[in-house]
């Protein structure tokens, strides 16, 4: 564990956080992509299958449990919530997963270490990931006035995929046998879909301005 | 403790 991982995952966990308290404050998931969050669900399910089979570390299970329930939770609120249902952007978020699903599988099926069952899913969800987060994206940019805390939460996402890089390399440079090409490929993917992102996002908070894509 | 491959990533 080194300081870019362990603020990679802690990022990540504030995303995570920050979501769940916008849900939770407002009672709106106004501008959330359902898409998004349902296939982070399927990365972390089939990622995370591992819990079962290989004990890593207790920071791990705990990490990897919470990723789950709170994934889980902010699904079950944006379909069932009596209130936060209401608002959910139904119209407007139309991604369709099969675009994103399909070709992950093929490639996971065809680019992987080992053709496992466990492998080919956990490959699955590395390519997954990559994608996953189009759809919100997309979203983004039909939303006019995209608040705060939807832009922060698109903003630690990526900040989460950059610091993976640098944990990636710091550990490439200390531990002697670490490669992962595969995961650095599609974490590298994953990292650019952002960089646009980015761009606006920093523009807007330069200018004091709110945040809003161009389409 | 941690073995080395991306299996110990979250």
């Amino acid at each position: 564990m080194n300081i870019f991982r362990l603020a990679g995952d802690m990022t990540h966990l504030l995303s995570i956080i920050v979501l769940l308290l916008k849900m939770n404050a407002t009672r709106s998931c106004r501008g959330v992509s359902l898409k998004t969050q349902e296939l982070y669900a399927v990365v972390f399910v089939c990622r995370y299958l591992d819990l079962f089979t290989n004990f890593i570390s207790l920071y791990n299970t705990v990490m990897k449990l919470i990723f789950l329930a709170s994934t889980f939770t902010i699904i079950y609120w944006m379909r069932f919530h009596k209130v936060i249902r209401v608002t959910y952007d139904r119209e407007q978020d139309t991604f369709r997963y099969q675009f994103l699903v399909l070709p992950c599988l093929v490639l996971a099926m065809v680019l992987n270490s080992e053709f496992t069952v466990m492998e080919v899913l956990w490959t699955f969800s590395i390519y997954l990931e990559a994608v996953a987060i189009l759809p919100q994206l997309v979203l983004l940019q039909r939303t006019n006035n995209i608040d705060n805390l939807t832009g922060n939460y698109v903003f630690l996402l990526g900040s989460y995929r950059a610091l993976y890089i640098l944990n990636w390399i710091y550990r490439f440079m200390t531990e002697p046998n670490y490669r992962q090409y595969l995961v650095w490929i599609s974490g590298i993917v994953q990292t650019i879909v952002y960089i646009d992102f980015f761009y606006y996002y920093i523009k807007s908070w330069r200018n004091n301005e709110k945040l809003s894509l161009p389409a | 403790e941690e073995e080395e491959s991306g299996h110990d990533e979250l």
